[in-house]
């Protein structure tokens, strides 16, 4: 494991413990959307499905477990925990669950490595992945005032993909030189897709200002 | 051949 694919995970479990710091702390979790925590339930479960077939590493399973575990108690905490479930901005998270899981669906049906029930939906899990944040965007361009662990969640989520395309450049030239165009195309739209995000966000943080996106 | 090299990844 080279340095970019580490600390691309550490980010993304960062972010995880700051999203779930906050729920807990704050007994709150206002400015973050159901709908993508959902999202990564369903990427969760349908990319980690290997881990009753194959054993690469203890760090490997730990962390898929790891991930599993956390994806779903900020689901939990969010629609069932009796303070954190009235914090939650339910009329500005609109965005459809479908609209994004069944084009993804469908693209890894068409487009995948392999056809098999594990090989596909681990490709449907790349593809949800890549654009599961959308419902967490809309509804931080929703909201008039962005805390500043959303705001930090939400950057190192971000943070975290664009790691990866660095880790798959180095993998490239340093293991087999073998493409991976699901994964790399994915991550590459997936990074894109908060280029805004980060933009404002570096910007607030250069001014020393609050953060908040234009509508 | 193994069919991804990026599935030891998370």
């Amino acid at each position: 494991m080279n340095v970019f694919r580490l600390a691309g995970d550490m980010t993304h479990l960062l972010s995880i413990i700051i999203l779930l710091l906050k729920i807990r702390a704050t007994k709150s979790c206002t400015g973050i959307s159901l709908k993508t925590q959902e999202l990564y339930v369903i990427v969760f479960l349908t990319r980690y499905l290997d881990l009753f077939t194959k054993y690469i590493s203890f760090y490997n399973t730990t962390m898929k477990l790891v991930f599993l575990g956390t994806s779903i108690s900020i689901v939990w905490y969010m629609r069932y925990h009796k303070v954190v479930k009235q914090t939650y901005n339910k009329d500005q998270d609109t965005f459809r669950h479908y609209f994004l899981a069944i084009p993804c669906f469908l693209l890894a049906l068409l487009i995948h490595h392999e056809f098999t029930v594990i090989e596909v939906l681990w490709t449907f899990s790349i593809y949800l992945e890549a654009v599961a944040i959308l419902p967490q965007l809309v509804l931080l361009q929703r909201s008039r005032n962005i805390d500043n662990l959303t705001g930090n969640y939400v950057f190192l989520l971000g943070a975290y993909r664009a790691l990866y395309l660095v880790n798959w450049v180095y993998r490239y030239f340093t293991e087999n030189h073998l493409v991976r165009w699901i994964p790399w195309l994915s991550g590459l739209v997936q990074t894109t897709l908060y280029a805004d995000f980060f933009y404002y966000y570096i910007k607030s943080w250069k001014n020393n200002e609050k953060l908040q996106l234009p509508a | 051949e193994e069919p991804s090299s990026v599935k030891d990844e998370l």
